[in-house]
């Protein structure tokens, strides 16, 4: 499986539908303090099942919905697509017969997320699997919030175990 | 269970001790399982000697040397099971012009090995100099974030607005 | 007691207040007591607003955001009275280079509102550049630390050794 | 009080006698990750009479004294000298004869620290109280330790409330 693109719509401040081409080798994001660059990747954490407010910076879900600023009112619902090449043909079963793979999730403000693929409603768990079955995920090692560094560093021993255990 | 978790550890914990002397150009580094015998209740303890100076647990290093050193494992635990997306924010912030230099090599390495697409959210003018694009964020409307694919010129006026 | 703490927290919230317009230049910011109303059990929240954005919890704004509040609040709880040393280490890590900038004047306005020795640990040219006077730590022989003094030009170098 | 030099021998990484002039203004303190600036804090926060070895990232105070390097044996005593101003005369009555105070704090393996003011010993609370009376001390709020702003920022509410419980 192959990450395409991100595109995020009401999602906090990425208010407008914007896309983020996700390109082979190494890309780098850069801009100002509080431009925006960290909710791109609570966006991709997002739309891949993530379900800790607390780590999207969030009190609850509803927060990532975009609230709002000078001369724009807030929204009722967010959604981000993350467009996936399956032209190796390694997703599940139920959706490999796609050579590209939407996968969707939505919030509407006090009614909570959906999830497609494809167009086709799915739980949050099925999301969530597709992902684990890639050696990625909400919570993959390899996405390393801002702090995060910090927080291993200072962890207790018996709380850095944690990145044994994803691994195993 | 326990199989397992101990495969995963001696992987890990090679992969760690060679990434450390990459990024360190030298010294040594180990993990090591604490506070238990049974792997499955044992915590994770690091120690680092940089090259020089004297074999300690991690928290005695300097905030950039743990840095380092943290980064060192992240990367250890990825090579034993590659995401094909790796996002890095802001990882480079503590480190001085020399390490960021290295840390940038090391993923010049392991966009190499690995099919994996890497983003680094990043400060850093050395860090934006060694990646193959840039897109840059901007809120030209307050509170209102936009996407633009940038140059590395443009990147240093955006960071700096 | 309760009237010592309160005096203290009006004092500390006014000079923040105004610290964070100087940093942000513009917006709103406020501490609240939240927890409990009795102000000897209550705990101290911080509540930000960016020029253009909404208030919200300091927990909710980014890493540099933070950052930059954090600081604002801790300079209205040195002018509440002034040490006269003050010793920041790396605080200027997540800050882009406007932020920088707008930190090192307010750093100016400490220098000249109080009598305060400053030092600033930094790995940021831009406060190299704002600084009365440098000082490097280097460690020519491994393992050992010697300080010398030096001009913006060698100290580049030597952050960048 | 004006603080005037800082003089380290044998502590942490400043194994030979090094001595650090604090000049008005603002000074910056640069050089390469690991090369000894947060030493040069700790060791001002430690002859103020900082208790906690956890704080000064060591296990226990002899981790303090120089433990060798690359062909150099460690050493077992760590002695930090502060210079102070005293011309305006603002010391405790006990030491205010002088215009000029000498804090020493002294540490030998496995024996704990000493203390001087001007070559007088004295206890570690004599000392707290000769900073905490100007308004300084080794857990002044004035004296950001790096990664401290990080620490305020995810602190629950409850504790953070002890920057102004130190301030009142
Ligand atoms: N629901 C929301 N609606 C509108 N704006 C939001 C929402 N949630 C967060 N924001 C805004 O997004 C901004 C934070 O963006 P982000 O954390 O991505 O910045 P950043 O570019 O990573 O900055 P830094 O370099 O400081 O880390 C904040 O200013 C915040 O006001
Ligand atoms: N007791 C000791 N004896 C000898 N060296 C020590 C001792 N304690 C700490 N050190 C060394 O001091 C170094 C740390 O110095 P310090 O934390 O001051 O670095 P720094 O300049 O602040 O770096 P950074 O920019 O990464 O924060 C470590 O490399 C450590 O090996
Ligand atoms: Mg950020
Ligand atoms: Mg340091």
């Amino acid at each position: 499986m192959q990450f395409q693109r991100l595109r995020l719509t009401g999602f906090k401040s990425f208010v407008e539908p914007t896309e983020l081409r996700i390109e082979p080798g190494l890309t780098a994001v850069v801009g100002p303090n509080g431009c925006g660059k960290s909710n791109l990747l609570e966006a991709l954490r997002w739309v891949m099942g993530a379900n800790s407010a607390k780590a999207m910076r969030a009190e609850g879900m509803d927060d990532v919905i975009f609230a709002g600023a000078d001369g724009r009112p807030g929204r009722s619902r967010a959604e981000v697509l993350l467009q996936i090449d399956n032209s190796d043909r390694t997703a599940p079963a139920r959706f490999n017969e796609h050579a590209t793979l939407e996968v969707v999730r939505r919030i509407d403000r006090g009614a909570g997320s959906t999830y497609r693929i494809n167009g086709q409603e799915v739980r949050a768990r099925d999301v969530q699997l597709l992902f684990a079955d890639a050696s990625t995920g909400a919570n993959s090692p390899a996405l390393v919030r801002q702090g995060q560094i910090s927080e291993l560093i200072g962890a207790k021993p018996s709380n850095r175990r944690r990145i044994l255990e994803e691994a195993a | 269970g326990r199989e397992r978790l101990m495969a995963a550890f001696d992987k890990i914990n090679a992969s760690f001790k060679t990434l450390f002397q990459t990024l360190f150009e030298g010294g040594e580094a180990e993990l090591r399982l604490v506070e238990s015998d049974d792997p499955l209740e044992a915590g994770l303890e690091i120690f680092a000697c940089p090259p020089g100076k004297r074999m300690a647990v991690m928290s005695l290093m300097s905030g950039g040397e743990q840095a380092l050193t943290a980064t060192a494992l992240i990367f250890a635990v990825f090579l034993a099971n590659p995401a094909p997306i790796c996002v890095l924010d802001e990882v480079d912030a503590p480190l001085d012009d020399a390490n960021v230099d290295r840390f940038c090599k090391m993923l010049h390495q392991m966009r190499d090995l690995t099919a994996t697409r890497f983003i680094a959210i990043t400060h850093n003018p050395v860090t934006m100099s060694r990646m193959d694009r840039l897109y840059g964020v901007t809120m030209a409307e307050r509170g209102v974030s936009q996407l633009v694919s940038v140059d590395l010129k443009q990147a240093e006026a955006l960071a700096a607005e």
